[in-house]
């Protein structure tokens, strides 16, 4: 799979370009956590297009992203 | 009330409907 990078992003509209970083973005967080990787790859995708095409880059700060996500998620269960 | 908004589950190869609200 080639990487995504932000001309092909710009390129495309934008709920494709959620939906394009969506697609990379879900196998990613299911390896964090497989049991609400959809829940939390719907939660990351509300982030700007710019913000999640560097976090595809950078594992550090999308695994930050997910445990924030976990944290929110959790916060609003409780 | 003031529920918030909850991001939809997004799931490979399905549209993701989480922009139509914005």
């Amino acid at each position: 799979q080639e990487p995504l990078t932000a001309s092909m992003v710009a390129a495309a509209l934008p709920h494709e370009q959620k939906q394009m970083i969506g697609e990379r973005l879900y196998p990613l967080v299911y390896e964090i956590h497989s049991q609400l990787a959809n829940k939390i790859t719907g939660m990351l995708l509300e982030i700007d297009s710019s913000e999640l095409l560097l976090m595809l880059e950078s594992p550090e700060s999308l695994h930050a992203k997910v445990e924030e996500a976990l944290a929110v998620l959790q916060a609003h269960q409780a | 009330g003031s529920s918030i908004s909850w991001p939809p589950e997004f799931h490979p190869g399905v549209p993701w409907k989480g922009l139509q609200n914005i």
